[in-house]
């Protein structure tokens, strides 16, 4: 998860800040 | 658009007509000439929102957010740009010869061509002349977006059986729309159907495309767009 770090952010919490 | 449906009683499917996103419009960047530079960062800015919108609707897909996180991620990493592609070829199926990148955003052949897009544009025309010719209505292309989505053959999916499940409820949403819809024509899901493999082949093809631009480093690219470009690698 660590590549496709903001995928596994945007599923987990649903929180765009940095796209 | 173009061919309207009607009223369904699948819950599967008024579900999933309820959670369609809405318009992405582009907001090309006034400072920078018109120019294929220009339509190429106009473009992947809006594929980097879209690719957003994409994630969101996902989870609002039925089942979808059932799946383990790591399943959730491999059918998005591998199915994204079919879901794009998809969405790309409903809005254009009002148009002659352009596509409809954005609500306010078509690019005809020859702005396809000065971009780099001349191989995409024809890929994205046949794929469009199939749906125009089934008349594709919206319940279908929602249906067949989800269909996508869950038929992503990733190699990383944990658990195959959660998968096919959810397959299995789309397909069955579909089959139930069609029989209430369109009774007259028995073989009409098997056909949408088998446009899926045309739809990968184009999705394959704009993927290519967009990983040859990142390549040539001109346009600038966000990072959720190169994350999931490079998950296709």
């Amino acid at each position: 998860t660590e590549r496709h770090k903001i995928l596994h952010r945007l599923l987990q919490e649903g929180s765009p800040s940095d796209i | 658009h173009v061919f309207s449906g009607k009223k369904t009683t699948n819950k599967v499917v008024s579900h999933l007509i309820l959670v369609e996103p809405g318009e992405v419009f582009a907001t090309p960047d006034p400072s920078l000439p018109d120019s294929d530079l220009r339509t190429l960062t106009t473009l992947c800015e809006l594929i980097n929102r879209e690719l957003l919108m994409t994630i969101g609707w996902a989870k609002h897909v039925p089942g979808f957010s059932a799946l383990s996180l790591v399943d959730q991620m491999a059918l998005l990493q591998s199915a994204w740009m079919e879901v794009l592609v998809l969405g790309m070829a409903y809005r254009s199926l009002a148009l002659s010869d352009e596509l409809a990148v954005g609500g306010n955003l078509a690019l005809c052949r020859e702005q396809c061509r000065r971009s780099g897009l001349l191989h995409l544009h024809a890929a994205l025309l046949q794929l469009i002349g199939k749906f125009r010719k089934a008349k594709l209505d919206r319940e279908e292309f929602v249906v067949m977006k989800a269909m996508a989505l869950a038929n992503s053959d990733s190699t990383h999916i944990e658990n195959t059986e959660a998968v096919l499940s959810l397959q299995d409820r789309l397909h069955e949403a579909l089959q139930d729309y069609e029989s209430e819809h369109h009774a007259e024509d028995p073989h009409r899901s098997g056909k949408l159907l088998m446009t899926l493999p045309l739809l990968r082949q184009t999705a394959n093809e704009a993927v290519r495309t967009f990983c040859q631009i990142r390549l040539e480093g001109r346009i600038p690219m966000h990072k959720l767009f190169l994350e999931m470009l490079e998950a296709k690698i």
